[in-house]
């Protein structure tokens, strides 16, 4: 564990309850695509499975099942909950063009060819493009509320913050991991656009509109 | 490539 390791967490965990807190005040998931959110929670519970066989620390076991837990939440919430304020007519991103290049890709290049390995490889790749179906609602509608762009920014930062994480680790420890760094640095460079609007608009106490 | 079963993070 290290400082961009933890900070990264932190704001991953943030993201998350942001979200969670947005959805749950405002009765409402306005703005939010179900579909990013579907993906998160086939991400968190295909990685996640080595919680029953693989014990890493109290830290990464309690982490991991709130991940679990807020991201089913979350899915309650969009589908279930407040289904009538869920946006379906905004959120149309096919996902299958994400889905199958993932599969292709984790059958291809992975550690080692098995069921566990593969569907950990399988949900690093996924979270990489897991948002866009999200970016794609921002884009179509040109405009996010703040608190939107809030749980987008802290998200984003997580995987950025992550890779400082590899390259300490890679100096500090020899440690490194060429498909999470490579898929996390994928999914950082995907919300660029994203980080330069929120700067310069949301920080700035202005909407986040795209241009007409 | 480092081999799996040890991802230690999230």
């Amino acid at each position: 564990m290290n400082i961009f390791r933890l900070l990264g967490d932190v704001s991953h965990l943030l993201a998350i309850i942001i979200l969670l807190l947005k959805i749950w005040k405002t009765r409402s998931c306005a703005g939010i695509s179900g579909k990013s959110q579907l993906l998160f929670a086939l991400t968190y519970t295909t990685r996640y499975l080595d919680l029953v066989t693989n014990f890493v620390s109290v830290y990464n076991t309690f982490m991991k099942v709130v991940f679990l837990a807020a991201s089913y939440a979350t899915i309650w919430l969009i589908y279930m909950k407040f289904r009538a304020t869920y946006d379906q007519n905004h959120d149309t991103f096919r996902i299958e063009f994400l889905l199958l290049p993932v599969t292709i890709l984790s059958l291809v290049a992975n550690h080692e060819f098995t069921l566990i390995e593969i569907l950990w490889t399988w949900s690093i790749y996924l979270e990489a493009v897991a948002i866009l179906p999200q970016l794609f609602m921002v884009s179509k509608t040109g405009e996010a509320e703040s608190i939107t762009s809030h749980y987008l920014f802290a998200l984003g930062s997580y995987r950025g913050l992550y890779i400082l994480n590899w390259i300490y680790r890679y100096y500090m420890e020899s440690y490194y991991d060429l498909i999470a760094i490579f898929a996390g640095i994928l999914q950082t460079v995907l919300y660029c656009d994203f980080f330069y609007l929120y700067i310069t608009k949301v920080l700035r106490g202005q909407r986040l509109q795209l241009p007409a | 490539l480092r081999g799996g079963a040890g991802h230690d993070e999230l």
